[in-house]
């Protein structure tokens, strides 16, 4: 199946 | 001090309806170019930015930058008592823990004001990094609201696949599957109703419905939608909102194992 990833793996916190 | 005045105060009430289920508690930030809001919903696969500039205001006026705390869905109660008509006043003292609502009727006949208790909540903002979309959609958003709710009645995960033949949106669960292609239309009568698709490459990503679907309660707030995607980067929708700004959605997608 696939995998839900979160945005923080997108996004970095500033 | 802080006092904000919308005169066409049921962008605000709409802007709450579409957020209101994503996010509980956010901060809404206040400068000199406006009030904005960035914030992740609960399982942190979402995340909601909103910009109405201060240009858009009938009066705004805002001393210094300051972020306000709010429950979005106490935010919501109170806005809902505004009519659609009337004209939304934010109103905040320095170093005041309330924010105030003021309704103003449009003959002025009848005015209310709601106070709310302001929180403290510990948010940091995430770098959003402008990126090169490999295919941007662009279409009316009634039409992308139906198409998430009718493809989340047979599955919970929509395939988006871009081509130059169109996008087609896929999904499959127990009952059986569905397929929506939507192609490129410009020749219609408004330009709102025109499915415009401009797309370098291919892309093709994976993302659960029920954010979608969460995303297009926004839909009240423009009569067209932006998708933009990327492969293996979140995609973000976005409704325009009236020469102010923009509510932007960003879902991370789900990624083969």
């Amino acid at each position: 199946g696939s995998k839900q990833c979160t945005i923080t793996k997108f996004f970095s916190k500033k | 001090m802080l006092e904000l005045r919308l005169v066409q105060g049921s962008l605000l009430k709409k802007v709450l309806e579409s957020i209101k289920d994503l996010v509980n508690d956010a901060n809404f930030d206040c400068s000199a170019t406006g009030f904005s809001l960035q914030a992740m919903d609960s399982s942190h696969v979402a995340l909601v930015a909103l910009l109405l500039r201060s240009e858009g205001f009938e009066h705004y006026r805002c001393d210094r930058n300051i972020s306000m705390g709010m429950n979005l869905g106490n935010m919501a109660k109170m806005l809902k008592c505004a009519g659609n008509d009337d004209i939304i006043t934010l109103k905040a003292d320095d170093g005041s823990d309330t924010v105030t609502f003021m309704f103003e009727s449009p003959t002025q006949d009848k005015i209310a004001d709601f106070e709310m208790r302001l929180m403290d909540i510990d948010s940091e903002h995430l770098g959003i990094p402008e990126a090169e979309y490999h295919a941007i959609l662009i279409m009316p958003s009634a039409e992308f609201a139906r198409i998430c709710k009718d493809l989340s009645s047979i599955g919970d995960t929509v395939v988006i696949s871009v081509t130059k033949e169109g996008v087609k949106f896929s999904t499959r669960g127990d009952i059986g599957t569905a397929n929506v292609v939507c192609r490129q239309n410009t020749t219609v009568d408004k330009p709102e109703e025109a499915t415009v698709i401009e797309m370098p490459e291919p892309v093709s990503l994976t993302f659960a419905l029920r954010y979608l679907n969460s995303f297009t309660k926004a839909t009240p707030l423009s009569n067209t939608v932006t998708i933009s995607l990327s492969s293996e980067i979140p995609v973000v929708v976005e409704y325009k909102i009236a020469e102010m700004g923009y509510i932007r959605f960003y879902l991370a997608p789900k990624i083969e194992e």
